[in-house]
């Protein structure tokens, strides 16, 4: 293509005397002369000031044009077929700690939350038996012509095992697939198996199997349902597997932020470079037979303001990796140490009474500016999770009169 | 067992492949 470009541009030139003539073959291969761009106006040998500022002013804009294409290339901007880019936004306008995006289903759009910590995707259905508000109308089954009931004795049926802990039974009517989840906050949902028509930012899927949930209760705000991005066979990951690859990612914008951060689906994990990130750092999954959906890290190490954090429980128990639980739960020996460390670095504020989980609370009601301590968590091989300023610590109060370490600790070290 | 949690997740890009078994953290803007 350079090549071309510079032949088009010799053709532009004013006088036809001036195209190349002199073309010679030599052992089957056609040599072209090849002259520079000015040589017919003879500028090229007697540029003014200004033309020579043009000329490298055109050269500085090809360059850059080229090295966008690059760089949008590379990044993933110029997006694949494989790749799927959709908004994910703070849930706290839906009443929610967790985090949201807007998927298309049965053609009706719906706002879910996204969890890595569980597998079935599911939405609010009509007719409901208990069903806690939501802005969205309910998901109509009977008015969606793309929507399939799972019969109770199909093998998707009986992925509900291993997807949600509870097995699927036989309904009502002896055909649809009942399902029970149950999650660890004491929320639940129960409902029968479904499959409709799903879109993904630019993505559809076919017979995507959901959850039509008649019966729901708990810290789901005003959300009409869940993203299931788990690992088991059922969950949205696993069912999208030969198009997005099992590969996807996130970024999450602090809840203040009035624009959206992205949930990517698909993609080189390898070769991926996210616009406006650092290197991306890589740690294994664990594997642990008996909890095969999660997705459990080794945390070998944290530091807090740069002082590292001695003890024996790193490296020893995995770490799971979830969007939908908000507060970091660390084994109860590491959080004592972490807590020292912080409070260490950042002694001198006014110590406030805890609330909830949260038990290392301060009034810095009457600081206009604090100093907080870095804080980082360092997994096996290297990888490394520096965590944002905005996530170290929990504003309880707005008037910050009780902020508090935004870190829990497990109950004991087993838990 | 802990859990890294959505709060501590914030302006970093966390990536999943299920095909190779790794999770990847890089620093993003988010918004």
């Amino acid at each position: 293509r350079l090549q071309l470009k510079t032949l088009q541009r010799t053709h532009q030139s004013n006088s036809p005397s001036c195209y190349s003539q002199k073309s010679k073959s030599e052992n089957g291969a056609t040599i072209l002369e090849m002259q520079h761009k000015d040589y017919c106006s003879g500028s090229v040998t007697n540029m003014s000031r200004n033309h020579q500022k043009q000329v490298i002013t055109d050269d500085d804009i090809r360059v850059r044009s080229i090295q966008d294409s690059i760089k949008n290339i590379i990044s993933g901007k110029i997006e694949t077929s494989s790749q799927n880019n959709i908004p994910i936004s703070s849930g706290v306008k839906l009443h929610s700690l967790n985090y949201i995006v807007t998927v298309t289903l049965g053609g009706r759009n719906t706002t879910v939350i996204v969890d890595t910590g569980s597998d079935l995707t599911w939405i609010q259905c009509q007719p409901c038996r208990l069903c806690y508000n939501q802005p969205e109308p309910l998901f109509n089954p009977s008015v969606s012509p793309t929507y399939r009931k799972v019969i109770c004795n199909s093998s998707v049926c009986q992925t509900l095992q291993s997807a949600t802990g509870n097995s699927g039974s036989c309904g009502n009517d002896l055909q649809d697939c009942s399902y029970v989840v149950n999650y660890g906050d004491g929320s639940y949902t129960r409902g029968e198996l479904g499959q409709d028509h799903l879109v993904l930012g630019s993505t559809s899927v076919e017979n995507f199997v959901f959850g039509c949930g008649r019966n729901n209760k708990g810290l789901f705000g005003l959300a009409s349902g869940l993203m299931g991005l788990g690992r088991s066979d059922l969950s949205l990951i696993s069912q999208t597997f030969e198009t997005f690859g099992g590969v996807f990612s996130y970024c999450l914008p602090s809840a203040e932020a009035k624009s959206s951060g992205s949930l990517v689906l698909g993609g080189d994990s390898n070769t991926t470079i996210f616009k406006n990130s650092t290197p991306i750092s890589y740690t294994r999954m664990l594997a642990n037979p008996q909890l095969v959906t999660f997705y459990f890290l080794n945390l070998t190490g944290v530091t807090i303001g740069g002082v590292a954090i001695q003890d024996s429980a790193f490296g020893k128990t995995g770490m799971i990796i979830d969007s939908g639980t908000v507060i970091t739960r660390l084994p109860p020996t590491i959080y004592k140490a972490v807590k020292a460390e912080f409070l260490k670095q950042f002694s001198g504020y006014p110590f406030k009474q805890g609330v909830s989980i949260l038990d290392t609370c301060f009034d810095l009601s009457a600081y206009e500016e604090v100093s907080i301590p870095t804080v980082k968590m360092q997994f096996e091989g290297g990888a490394e999770m520096e965590v944002d300023v905005t996530g170290v610590l929990f504003i309880v109060k707005s008037d910050a009169s009780q902020v508090c370490l935004a870190l829990a600790s497990l109950q004991y070290d087993d838990e | 067992i802990g859990i890294i949690g959505n709060y501590q997740q914030k302006n970093t890009r966390v990536i999943y492949d299920i095909k190779q078994s790794q999770v990847g953290f890089a620093k993003e803007t988010c918004s």
